[in-house]
């Protein structure tokens, strides 16, 4: 079972989420006892670790116009700071007292702050890059809101320019998307969304196309009519199923089933 | 993304860190 939602996420956490967990226990089992090392050297280097953490997520926070983001982000990197605060303080104490007790909680404090403020920060980073592609799904999305107004070639031909670089774009990211993921049931469902997108597009213009062409031809339309909207349906469809996925990132048990 | 090349320093120095404080531990007990 995945614990985080993406690969990123995951080879950036996990590895301090074990140590982390360690030192937990060993203090819970009381085994943490012993006098501890000087820890100012490797303190300093998370303390310099954390203030170019700070600086760049400063700067993406200036630079994104992501609202979400620029309201979420102060917080996580407050937490890390907050964090890397204790740890200073843990081992100051620990210097003056190697066997300190509240010094160990300090530390054992600071370490799950640092792991879980970057936590924090990354999956608020994560969603800001899934709202980009969301974005982009939802202009695929009011084009085809419109594919059956169009009525001319002139018109089709102009929905077909503005409609394809979107397409390619959302298929893309998608794709590179899916490939993030660690959760597979999750992949498969983008996978199979992405396909039917990819399959049904050239045959929603075709329709498309039938369409206009008899109605110049002053012949039914009906069934074309409903053909093309039909497609269009499917395809909306597709791309709303993608966009609710894209947003998932918790285990769902019953997918499983 | 720079953030996330931050974000791992990070990790990697606190995960250096507490690795430190377990294994000192580990050696006394």
């Amino acid at each position: 079972m995945p614990v985080f939602h993406t690969k990123t996420i995951e080879s950036i956490l996990e590895p301090v989420a074990q140590q982390v967990s360690r030192l937990v226990i060993l203090h819970e089992e009381a085994e943490d006892g012993n006098a501890m090392p000087n820890l100012e050297r490797p303190v300093l280097a998370v303390s310099n670790a954390v203030a170019n953490l700070v600086k760049v997520g400063r700067e993406t926070i200036n630079n994104s116009d992501d609202q979400i983001l620029r309201q979420e982000m102060p917080a996580s990197l407050q937490r890390v700071e907050k964090a890397s605060k204790l740890l200073e303080e843990a081992s100051a104490m620990l210097n003056a007292d190697p066997y300190s007790q509240p010094a160990r909680k300090k530390l054992i404090e600071g370490a799950r702050g640092i792991l879980q403020g970057t936590s924090n920060l990354l999956l608020c980073f994560d969603e800001s890059e899934v709202r980009k592609i969301i974005k982009e799904c939802k202009k695929v999305l009011d084009y085809l809101a419109v594919a059956e107004v169009i009525e001319t070639m002139e018109d089709l031909v102009q929905f077909v320019k503005d409609l394809s670089p979107c397409l390619t774009k959302v298929s893309r990211d998608v794709d590179a998307r899916e490939k993030e993921l660690t959760h597979m049931v999750h992949r498969e469902i983008l996978v199979r969304c992405l396909d039917s997108v990819k399959t049904l597009a050239p045959i929603l213009i075709c329709g498309m196309k039938i369409y206009v062409q008899l109605l110049a031809q002053g012949k039914k339309v009906d069934e074309a009519g409903e053909n093309r909207n039909y497609l269009a349906a499917r395809m909306t469809d597709e791309i709303n199923e993608i966009i609710r996925v894209l947003q998932l990132t918790t285990y769902d048990e019953d997918e499983w089933d | 993304e720079m953030i996330l090349d931050a974000a791992k320093s990070i990790t990697i120095a606190t995960a250096a860190l507490v690795k430190a404080a377990c294994a000192a531990q580990r050696e006394l007990v």
